[in-house]
């Protein structure tokens, strides 16, 4: 299933507040 | 947990539109375990899909001086305590700056696959001489070249290793058969030639 872009960058920006 | 990460990244990937930062994030997972030849595909991936990311460029080019710097090291017999370089993670709101940013590697000739071309080239030359001293630097010892040559007869490309890193200038290859028999190469541009300046048997 595809994801919308805008769903993406939440995704993106939550895992890189776990990584950082 | 640098596999649980990596895998919600790679499935992100997979289902999201192009987002350059998710394979630099996945980069930089690899890079920070050392990885350096995972770190190096995530790297190029993102860079394929934005040739401006001058921060990941960057990362590519720091693992590269790491590498070579570690070559250095154990081929002269030298330990050191390196430090690993720092890698930055990428959030969905960076803006790519220019590549040019990182101008002093944005050279096309300064990669794996040209050099590994030159190194081939220079093996064929060893092989028939022919153009054999186009291989080094002008003022070379033909002396030198012909030891090479000798030491180097009657061997197989394909049995060969070879190591290969770039310094901001310079590229190092550390050629090396089954027996562990060790040549290293320093090598520097000249014109648009790769060209060796120092051989050395370890």
């Amino acid at each position: 299933e595809r994801l919308s872009l805008q769903r993406c960058q939440v995704e993106l920006d939550a895992a890189v507040a776990l990584l950082s | 947990n640098r596999a649980a990460m990596d895998s919600r990244l790679a499935e992100l990937e997979s289902r999201c539109p192009p987002m350059p930062q998710l394979a630099h994030n996945r980069g930089v997972l690899a890079a920070r375990a050392s990885d350096w030849p995972d770190a190096i595909d995530h790297f190029e991936r993102s860079l394929q899909q934005d040739r401006r990311a001058a921060q990941t460029f960057g990362h590519l080019r720091q693992i590269f001086e790491h590498r070579a710097a570690k070559a250095y090291a154990s081929a002269l017999g030298t330990p050191i305590d390196l430090p690993p370089p720092l890698f930055e993670w990428q959030s969905s709101s960076i803006e790519n700056a220019e590549r040019r940013a990182a101008a002093q590697a944005d050279n096309p000739l300064q990669s794996i696959s040209t050099l590994e071309y030159e190194l081939f080239a220079w093996w064929q030359a060893l092989q028939n001489s022919i153009g054999l001293a186009e291989h080094y630097v002008d003022d070379f010892s033909p002396v030198a070249i012909q030891l090479s040559r000798e030491y180097f007869a009657n061997r197989q490309w394909a049995d060969m290793h070879r190591e290969i890193a770039f310094t901001a200038n310079d590229a190092v290859a550390v050629i090396s058969d089954a027996f562990h028999n060790r040549t290293l190469l320093l090598l520097r541009l000249v014109g648009h030639r790769w060209k060796i300046y120092q051989e050395t048997r370890l």
